[in-house]
């Protein structure tokens, strides 16, 4: 699973998020990607989100949305992640990671997996990581 | 505003050998996506930009690199959403294009609808005008390598590479090949 989220120079924010889905799913399988608020989520109003992961266990807790309802909530962007994706390890066994931006501009990328490429630029800075921490 | 883009390449098992392709390719795409942010277009143009580099990048599990499914076909689902109005598009068990975030994105601008699937998305995809391409141009040496070494029952060694080393073994069986 590949994805992006992002806010432009007038706030606005956008999430995009492809998959070829789970290795040899079974033909007709859909997971999260293609679903509002499981695969991706985006309001200018708290920001954007896109997930990776076990996409049942996206789908059953929500993640995008449930991430979002965080942050209007009050959380940072890095709580929200971190709680929500507690929550779906802990309440349904799903491994995953999230990256979020909200509507300040403040962005994470957090996982529970091992690893998860990422990749992100502000401020003409690229960040970068892989394994947990970096 | 100071604008951003952040990318991910998925959470699903990564070898070693592809450690830093995989690696570039997202500092690749986040880049590309950056530099439509600097020109002062909008998140909905960057976030597409970058997930077309990392579909058209066989490092990844969408586009092509995608994984097959039980019958060794490609199927891919994909998502766009823009936060100034809340639309959204989106295809499933989408065949046969090279990038379906594009196809995604004709979804939430040019029907009514939030999702596209299957045979519907591709009658859609070729009314667009949008090129059919050949299944086997998405598949990758690697992908069939895992789609073989995953048809017998128990049969993926790596597995617990994609889950750390903390994970019992029972949650494992229950998960066994379940990262998307």
């Amino acid at each position: 699973t590949v994805g992006a989220v992002a806010i432009d120079s007038q706030g606005n924010v956008a999430s995009a998020t492809s998959t070829g889905g789970m290795l040899n799913k079974m033909a007709g399988r859909v997971g999260d990607t293609p679903c509002v608020g499981c695969g991706a989520y985006a309001d200018n109003l708290f920001g954007a989100a896109s997930p990776t992961g076990h996409g049942e266990a996206i789908m059953k807790v929500t993640l995008c949305r449930l991430i979002l309802f965080h942050m209007e909530q009050g959380m940072s962007p890095e709580k929200a992640a971190d709680t929500a994706l507690e929550y779906m390890k802990t309440r349904v066994q799903g491994i995953g990671g999230v990256i979020v931006v909200n509507s300040s501009g403040d962005w994470v990328a957090r996982f529970t997996s091992e690893k998860m490429p990422w990749a992100a630029v502000k401020n003409d800075q690229l960040h970068y990581g892989f394994y947990k921490g970096e | 505003m100071l604008p951003v883009i952040v990318v991910h390449g998925g959470a699903g098992l990564v070898g070693a050998e592809r450690l830093e392709g995989s690696c570039r390719g997202v500092q690749e795409a986040a880049l590309a996506a950056y530099r439509i942010l600097q020109q002062g277009g909008s998140a909905l143009d960057a976030v597409e930009e970058a997930v077309v580099k990392m579909e058209d990048n066989p490092m990844y599990n969408a586009g092509c690199g995608s994984v097959l499914n039980e019958l060794g076909e490609v199927e891919m689902d994909a998502i766009i959403m823009d936060g100034k109005t809340l639309a959204s598009g989106a295809v499933s068990a989408v065949r046969g294009i090279a990038n379906p975030i594009k196809l995604s994105r004709l979804v939430m601008e040019k029907t009514q609808h939030l999702c596209l699937t299957a045979e519907g998305a591709s009658r859609f995809a070729k009314a667009m005008g949008v090129p059919e391409v050949e299944e086997e141009s998405l598949k990758t040496d690697y992908s069939r390598k895992r789609w073989v070494e995953n048809l017998a029952p128990g049969s993926n060694p790596v597995e617990s590479q994609m889950y750390g080393k903390s994970v019992s073994v029972s949650f494992l069986n229950q998960n066994r090949g379940k990262m998307g």
